[in-house]
């Protein structure tokens, strides 16, 4: 799964996310990549978020939605994507899943369960995009 | 921060190829933040990135590869998706689609196929040999593993077709009944 986040120069946001789903599944069954609120979400007055993981336990929790919401309660990235997390984990310890969270200034931070999720990002005038690797939690 | 623009996405490795694509697009001023999303997002279904997007990726039980998108606007907060479209390739752009030519959020299944390629996207076979071989080889290993539970024949040990076992919700052991037994390794 790819979702994503893009900061405008003029400060405008938009986000994404592009996934097969998960294999061998039911037919029919859909997760939560084009769920709003769990592949993806963004606010442009706040900043946003992009998932990857187990859709069926993730779209429960809607944890793109929640993290937002923790941006704009004061919450800095990385701390927004760890509690959207841990809510996850909680009450499914063994649940795979990661979270890239961005507010509106480019601040950036992740978070992730059942295995060492990667983020990728490039902004400014960087020369080339850098991976950030994330411990689970 | 880097400082503006900025793209940000989901896994490094083959999915950076995305990253690059999105941000040297936010480099013209005349792309917007969704049309770098979009492109960002195109990227990667048409370079498969690990075979977790786009197509020939994580076939079904039928051995079909569906696909599913989202794109939002931060600035409206409209979005507009498309669940288990089947026969597309296209998807992120399939979701422009339906938050620009709609007032809805989702379109899914072989309605969204008929959006799709009334807005002029092509219909093509999703399935590429690897994908079926796959499938192939898991049917081989009598479909192990999979995501039913309470039907029978038993699902950890045979493949379907599966009938539902009736359960009792009043019964103590009915919640331990909905925990998936030895569940898939199972992502999107």
């Amino acid at each position: 799964t790819i979702s994503m986040i893009a900061l405008h120069s003029s400060g405008t946001m938009a986000a994404g996310t592009s996934t097969n789903g998960a294999g061998r599944k039911v037919p029919g069954r859909v997760g939560d990549g084009p769920i709003t609120g769990s592949g993806s979400y963004v606010d442009g007055d706040v900043g946003g978020c992009g998932a990857t993981g187990d859709g069926d336990i993730m779209m429960r929790f809607l944890p793109c939605y929640q993290a937002v919401e923790n941006l704009r309660l004061g919450m800095s990235p990385k701390l927004a994507a760890e509690d959207a997390i841990a809510r996850m984990v909680r009450k499914y310890p063994k649940v795979s899943s990661g979270i890239v969270v961005v507010n509106t200034k480019g601040e950036h931070g992740g978070a992730g369960s059942g295995w060492t999720f990667t983020y990728a990002y490039r902004g400014g005038s960087m020369n080339q995009t850098v991976v950030v690797s994330v411990p689970p939690i | 921060s880097p400082g503006l623009p900025m793209v940000i996405n989901t896994w490094g490795g083959p999915f950076t190829i995305a990253t690059d694509a999105a941000y040297k697009s936010l480099l013209n001023s005349q792309t917007s933040a969704l049309d770098a999303v979009e492109l960002g997002c195109a990227t990667c279904e048409a370079n498969q990135c690990d075979g977790s997007v786009g197509f020939g990726g994580s076939p079904d039980e039928r051995c079909e590869t569906t696909l599913d998108a989202m794109i939002m606007d931060g600035t409206t907060m409209k979005s507009g998706s498309v669940a288990a479209i089947r026969r597309i390739k296209d998807v992120i752009s399939v979701a422009r689609a339906v938050l620009e030519h709609t007032t809805h959020t989702m379109l899914a299944g072989d309605f969204a196929t008929e959006f799709a390629i009334s807005n002029g996207f092509v219909e093509q076979n999703l399935t590429t040999e690897d994908s079926a071989k796959s499938c192939e080889e898991w049917k081989a290993s009598g479909c192990q593993p999979n995501y039913r539970i309470n039907v029978t024949p038993d699902p950890g040990s045979s493949c379907g077709p599966y009938t539902p076992l009736t359960l009792d919700s009043s019964a103590p052991d009915y919640a331990t009944n909905l925990v998936p037994r030895d569940a898939p390794e199972g992502h999107d």
